[in-house]
């Protein structure tokens, strides 16, 4: 269970907290931070989603879904070329 | 490529395409394995400068400076994060980490999509002939995501993130993972932001047909593109001892065998393995396969492996069978060996005689490049096929496209068959599958979006769709590889891509994203689902009644339950299509038929007629579907017609 794995962190762009003065980046970094303070952003995402990509064990996936902005943390997909 | 601009009929794209003078503002985004930046399909002369709208950057790194970027090739990114995170630092000692492609896959489709014209390309003397994109004219920018390990979501989010800033017009992707719901599958959830930019999104469809129910990409917002063959073939001959002579195609250039019949050996019994037959590494006695031609079965490892460990192991040539998975598609290989493939049936001619002769002998003769083959095209056996897992009322794929031994440009760090011991390098490639295929509608989608500016990217997919075409000129269904039969719209869509009719296709299915999140509220999507899919904090209207078959799509799917029969013992479903006008003013009347007598439709108003450009018409079709077995599949057309323009939609009936 502390194996980590990546997962795709989507925030609801409208539940940013006032005090971050609408810095998403922060709010991301924030977030994640208070389930794993040793995680880091892999990427973070304006455009094709609102989020970001980190490294977290199973437990601290579960944790930051039940953070209040957080709509989903799924687990990243690999793809072959075809 | 070489053949497909003929077979598509762009070779008198001078006088179809006039409007495309914009082709050169037109920027073809390509998820892949990256670029060789020296392949002479990226020749820019006579290119002037990248459009004013471009954001794109050419990103240096190992083995590629910014200089290998040019005016055709606009842009390169690397995205390597993800992988790196998953599985530790690239080996740099394997694979560049920067936009070069060691692989050679992201090359082919890249040239594939928009290459540059290149006089005398060929493979080894194979498919020679003048090699061009689709959209030649078009720009192109890659996007590596896929490296040795393959390819990461996390890459693919943050590649699509940038090609959206970039503002390329089209994204190509040649790539796919299994059959995850829309919200759990990020090349959709980019592919719905690339959507609401004006990007159309063009996926492969997978490689895993014949089998039903094996499509990838299957979002209603992604162009999802089958593969056919060309009217091209590469016959190499199998002669036997017993006089017998079996067709087989080849790429295989080199030394030629001695004019002789050789000794003749089936894998299977030269092997220690039980998988003997599949000329696995290091599973043939040398002494069993010494100066002898090899028949070998497919499956498992890599075609090109096989001649290899044939090579290895003292063989002179090698017969390669397909099996039932593959039945009769023929795709050829740059074999390092005397080599061929041949068909299941012929195999098992084959495999009988090697077995059961006293002395068995075989000869392979090499025929070169031979044109014109028909039927043509045939839907290739591994092409994927619906109908469509995650929504059957969506059907899929959308249409189908040239992905059977395709020429086109290839990388400088590898081979032909991609083999570590392959020390040949070569301009260009032939390979095969739905990789292929996706960039040919690609750049034929940015030849449409250079010629039609306006269109949305579901007006282009429209466009593509409701002009393709499902029947020889004999009249003929479009036959289907793997049994030898008509094709079905779960096979080949809305049939075989014809880009000289879809310039002008009369009317189109249009579509804005929101229709496609009214879609996703008739899947009865949650809150949090929808948001992960569009980013949007609306909610479903409670007080409206979403249907998965009104989406405005170019074709229809009717999915029959066993509890909704009728008092009549049938079922009633009704659809409702809009249609704008991108033609003269007309006024076209509507034909359907259906291969059933169990299902029965009926248009209203059966005449629709249009007055100006962009006016919209909306019509119902009502489906009576009768009782069928579970399983049962029935299909049809939907035809309307002003006697000039003709706007064709396949439909499926399910139960």
């Amino acid at each position: 269970s502390a194996e980590k794995q990546t997962y795709i962190v989507h925030m609801s762009h409208h539940h940013i907290p006032p005090s971050f003065n609408q810095d998403h980046t922060h709010w991301f970094d924030s977030s994640l931070k208070s389930v794993s303070p040793s995680a880091e952003m892999i990427y973070t995402y304006q455009n094709v989603i609102h989020g970001f990509s980190t490294r977290l064990t199973a437990q601290e996936a579960e944790s930051l879904e039940t953070l209040p902005g957080i709509i989903s943390v799924l687990p990243e997909l690999k793809y072959e070329l075809h | 490529t070489t053949r497909t601009p003929e077979f598509l009929g762009l070779d008198q794209k001078s006088n179809l395409f006039p409007q495309s003078d914009g082709e050169s503002d037109v920027v073809i985004g390509v998820l892949d394995t990256g670029v060789w930046p020296e392949s002479k399909s990226f020749d820019d002369t006579g290119m002037g400068p990248a459009p004013s709208a471009w954001n794109g950057a050419c990103e240096a790194g190992t083995n590629f400076t910014v200089s290998n970027c040019n005016r055709k090739l606009i842009g390169a990114r690397f995205f390597a994060k993800g992988y790196e995170a998953t599985l530790g630092p690239i080996d740099e000692t394997k694979e560049s980490r920067s936009p070069r492609d060691d692989d050679g896959h992201g090359t082919h489709t890249s040239t594939t999509t928009g290459g540059s014209v290149v006089a005398g390309a060929n493979l080894l003397g194979y498919a020679p002939g003048s090699a061009r994109g689709m959209a030649s004219r078009a720009r192109i920018a890659v996007y590596k995501v896929c490296w040795i390990g393959g390819c990461f979501s996390s890459d693919i989010l943050a590649a699509m993130e940038k090609a959206i800033t970039d503002n390329v017009n089209v994204l190509s992707l040649s790539l796919g993972g299994g059959t995850a719901d829309y919200y759990r599958d990020s090349v959709a959830i980019g592919a719905f932001a690339a959507m609401e930019k004006g990007i159309l999104v063009s996926c492969s469809a997978g490689n895993a047909g014949p089998t039903s129910y094996s499509l990838s990409n299957v979002s209603p917002w992604i162009t999802t593109v089958g593969a056919g063959t060309l009217d091209r073939d590469f016959p190499a001959y199998v002669s036997l001892g017993n006089g017998r002579n079996y067709s087989g195609v080849s790429l295989y250039k080199g030394p030629t065998l001695p004019d002789k019949m050789l000794p003749f050996v089936y894998a299977g019994n030269a092997s220690n393995s039980t998988s003997g037959a599949l000329c696995m590494p290091g599973t043939l006695l040398p002494d069993k396969v010494k100066g002898k031609i090899v028949l070998c079965d497919r499956g498992v490892n890599a075609r090109v492996q096989k001649g290899s460990v044939v090579k290895e192991a003292g063989g002179v040539g090698m017969v390669l069978t397909n099996t039932a998975a593959n039945g009769e598609e023929l795709v050829a290989d740059a074999h390092m060996l005397p080599a061929t493939t041949v068909g299941q049936k012929e195999g098992d001619e084959i495999r009988k005689y090697v077995i059961s002769d006293s002395a068995p002998t075989a000869g392979i003769l090499f025929q070169g490049t031979k044109l014109g083959i028909q039927p043509s095209p045939v839907v290739a056996s591994f092409s994927s096929r619906g109908p469509n897992t995650i929504t059957p009322e969506i059907l899929k794929p959308d249409i189908i496209a040239p992905g059977v031994n395709i020429l086109a440009g290839w990388s400088g760090a590898v081979g032909p068959t991609g083999l570590p011991d392959d020390t040949r390098r070569v301009e260009f490639n032939i390979i095969s599958g739905t990789s292929m295929s996706c960039p040919h509608v690609s750049g034929l989608a940015a030849l449409l979006k250079a010629a039609r500016p306006e269109w949305s990217p579901a007006a282009i997919r429209s466009a593509l769709m409701t002009t393709a075409y499902t029947a020889y000129k004999n009249g003929k269904i479009i036959e289907d590889l793997a049994t030898g039969k008509p094709s079905t719209p779960f096979d080949h869509g809305a049939g075989h891509v014809d880009p000289v009719s879809a310039v002008n296709p009369g009317l189109v299915y249009d579509l804005t994203a929101d229709d496609y999140f009214d879609f996703l509220c008739a899947l009865n999507y949650t809150p949090a689902q929808i948001q992960v899919v569009t980013k949007r904090n609306t909610t479903c209207d409670t007080t409206k009644s979403y249907s998965i078959g009104n989406l405005n799509y170019p074709s229809f799917a009717v999915v029959v339950s066993s509890d909704s029969t009728g008092k009549t013992g049938s079922t009633v479903v009704k659809h409702t299509r809009t249609l704008t006008n991108v033609g003269p003013a007309s006024t076209y009347k509507v034909t359907t038929f259906s291969d059933s007598k169990g299902v029965q439709m009926s248009v209203v108003p059966n005449t629709l007629t249009f007055s100006k450009v962009n006016e919209k018409q909306s019509y119902t079709v009502t489906f009576t579907v009768g009782d069928m077995a579970a399983g049962s599949n029935a299909f049809g057309r939907i035809e309307w017609s002003d006697g000039k323009y003709v706007v064709g939609s396949p439909v499926a009936v399910s139960w």
